[in-house]
């Protein structure tokens, strides 16, 4: 699903050059539920970013779902994220004019999925994740594990192939983490959905079957778990 | 230092009540070092904006430093907040166009504390959170982590009275987390600045020496821990 050859990312600024990825091999089979732990500024976000072709390596190729991201153009990028992807961002980016409800419901709006059936879609993913009652609100009218949380009905609602999450429970309680993973594992082992997440969380890092170590832009260690 | 009697809260949105906080009575004396956990949506965040002047109740009296919040203008609110109080709020709320350095040393600046002063003191602390090296960076060319550490830094440069911390390490891996806590135990012990913080975190849980908890916006435990 996700092959990851040589990968560098080089930010420069201020004449200040900061190897955020320091050359990533790495295989993401289909299916997969793997998380992505390290430190604070080892690399997370910029890789999931990549991954995600919202953001482009210094060097190396970057194939997902058969496709080489390093090769396409803006819109076929686009069109890519829109038909393949779900993403959740570290910083949630829910569009603050639209409700939780128009959020959840925008990619399938893109996708040209008729109204009721986004409708349906939309209210079911919000139910799962607790918000149902909080549909109509807009982003500033919701707490921040609210946000976090319609950031991931966003991003699953479509059902995607591949779904990328940038610590998506950052911002909950245990409870409401447990209940939000629980649905991503039933999506992964119902519907085949890949998911790679970033986490910091202990409880997330437990419910992953595959843990990558980054540290200092490199992957230190990968190693797969049997959980239950 | 902060006294809350009666206090609600209620929104109203689309004509639905939110009841964030449902009559709170609290006590927190100089020099505690207490978390506030509770699930999302369980009124933290409204907690402490109200108690740091940043929201207004529905009804009740919130005393802080002696003064009633509730009976100042916006003026006296915010010459309270520059004087009295350091806030990290839940997103940051970092100023996009000035650097890490210059997001620190902001509060200095409107104190009038003299430029070396004010340029020793910010990049003390923010080698004490691990960012001396990023000190030039905007926040745009932060990690999460690292812009969740700028956030500390601010509120804690000018050491205020009373520091309220909207889950200060949400995105931090265990050891940043760690690291942090420990130098804001530190103001505590040594300068006896007074901590309020909301986490979900049980390693910050374990560091507080007193433990609230919100359910439903109301107080439901409330319990002095010992630590060492
Ligand atoms: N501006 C607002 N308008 C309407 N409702 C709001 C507003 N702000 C917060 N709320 C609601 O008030 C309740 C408490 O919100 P608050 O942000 O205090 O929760 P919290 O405990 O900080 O949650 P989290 O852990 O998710 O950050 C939530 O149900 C939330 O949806
Ligand atoms: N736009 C940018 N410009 C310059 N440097 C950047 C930029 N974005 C990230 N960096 C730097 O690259 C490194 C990796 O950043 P990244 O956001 O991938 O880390 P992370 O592992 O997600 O951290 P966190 O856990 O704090 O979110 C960090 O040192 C960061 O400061
Ligand atoms: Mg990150
Ligand atoms: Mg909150």
């Amino acid at each position: 699903m996700v092959r990851l050859e040589g990968v560098t990312k080089v930010y420069r600024t201020d004449s200040v050059e900061t190897h955020a990825l320091r050359g990533i091999d790495l295989v993401i089979h289909a299916g997969e539920f793997t998380a992505i732990a390290g430190p604070s500024g080892s690399g997370k976000t910029t890789l999931l970013n990549i991954i995600g072709g919202l953001d482009t390596p210094t060097s190396g190729r970057v194939i997902v779902a058969g496709r080489d991201l390093t090769q396409m153009s803006p819109s076929e990028l686009a069109d890519f994220r829109l038909h393949t992807l779900g993403f959740v961002f570290q910083s949630y980016n829910l569009i603050e004019v639209l409700s939780a409800y128009e959020n959840t419901e925008f990619v399938l709006l893109l996708q040209g999925v008729p109204k009721e059936e986004r409708r349906r879609r939309a209210m079911a993913i919000l139910e799962e994740v607790g918000l149902a009652g909080f549909a109509n609100r807009r982003p500033t009218q919701l707490s921040g594990g609210q946000q976090q949380r319609v950031a991931v009905a966003r991003a699953i609602v479509a059902q995607p192939q591949l779904v990328l999450a940038d610590e998506p429970t950052a911002n909950l309680d245990s409870e409401t983490a447990t209940r939000l993973m629980k649905l991503m594992l039933e999506l992964n082992r119902t519907y085949g959905v890949t998911f790679l997440f970033s986490t910091h969380d202990p409880l997330v890092m437990r419910m992953a079957r595959r843990l990558i170590e980054l540290r200092d832009g490199k992957v230190v260690s990968d190693r797969t778990v049997e959980s239950s």
